[in-house]
């Protein structure tokens, strides 16, 4: 007896599992099932880093990145860093089926979505506000950032690195010199 | 992050990822998972697979791609998951990450990088051996 068919997926996220064996069996395509079992995800938030609401970004947004291949065709659909828009396998199976490109990103992404007939939303809510609010108040800790001022692994930023402190008031005063003014 | 590999009983094979990412990324940063061949990979003449962890690092790596070819010539989609991760491992061996893979004739693996925090790995399978979706633990390298 051949085990297929199969599904497989990282996470103990079963209902996403559930969701996409449902899909497989009762006839949809395989992309239809990896599309199904992940908005099941996206909607249930899992355990928090899948779809809103979940890792806000330094500036408390939260954006979402998702993708979906073919391996018949070789297609794939993406998008990376998408804003305000929840459902993001379902925008990459968009970009999969109705553009020759693999991957949008960004605003220009939720601009894609929008055409293709999603909803513009906020994807954050009061616990990744809240995330965001301690994350704060705990001097920005921990971040992403190296070698630059003010010291990263002490305080918020902005930041800048060093060198540019120096360099940007050099440049400042040979404009004013060389260039005149308005 | 959630990634995912479909294999149907004709062979045919997709494989996908959806995530919000890195909790207080800076802001604009993106990681592995909307990245083919690093986030997910499938090929029907292969195999599929998915990666999940520190995407900054597996990107770089393209682990579901190097876990394809894997397979491709012939390994077992346990060993291609792990080799994938002892790639990773020389370079950065305190790495966050976990690949599942699977094969077209249905068989399928995993494997992790092993931290004090993180010694076993679970994921969840469902194929026409089993009457429900099953959770399964493989202990990281």
């Amino acid at each position: 007896t051949s085990p297929l068919p199969l599904v497989l997926n990282t996470w103990p996220f079963k209902n996403a599992t559930e969701a996409a064996w449902r899909m497989l069996t009762s006839g949809g395509s395989t992309l239809d099932a990896v599309e199904s079992g992940c908005t099941v995800c996206e909607k249930e938030q899992c355990d928090g880093t899948v779809g809103f609401g979940g890792s806000p970004d330094e500036f408390g947004e939260t954006t979402l990145d998702a993708m979906i291949m073919d391996g018949t065709t070789m297609n794939v659909g993406a998008v990376g860093g998408l804003r305000r828009i929840k459902n993001a396998i379902g925008v990459a199976r968009k970009v999969l089926e109705h553009t020759t490109h693999t991957l949008l990103v960004g605003e220009s992404a939720t601009k894609f979505a929008e055409s293709m007939g999603f909803t513009n939303e906020d994807l954050t809510t009061s616990s990744s506000r809240a995330l965001h609010s301690d994350w704060l108040a705990r001097s920005c800790q921990p971040n992403y950032w190296r070698n630059v001022i003010p010291d990263a692994s002490k305080y918020c930023g902005p930041y800048k690195p060093p060198s540019i402190l120096i360099q940007d008031d050099a440049t400042y005063k040979e404009t004013r010199n060389n260039y005149g003014h308005d | 992050t959630i990634g995912m590999v479909v294999i149907h009983k004709t062979g045919r094979t997709a494989a996908g990822t959806s995530t919000n990412g890195l909790k207080y990324k800076i802001h604009g940063r993106v990681g592995d998972s909307p990245i083919p061949g690093a986030g997910a990979y499938a090929d029907d003449s292969a195999g599929a697979a998915a990666a999940t962890g520190d995407g900054d690092i597996l990107m770089r790596f393209l682990p579901s791609y190097q876990a394809v070819e894997y397979m491709r010539n012939g390994e077992d989609p346990n060993i291609a998951c792990q080799k994938v991760i002892s790639r990773i491992q020389k370079y950065f061996p305190d790495f966050f990450g976990a690949v599942i893979c699977a094969n077209v004739t249905g068989s399928y693996g995993a494997s992790c990088n092993k931290l004090p925090t993180f010694t076993q790995f679970t994921f969840m399978v469902y194929n026409s051996l089993k009457s429900q979706p099953t959770e399964e633990k493989v202990d990281c390298i």
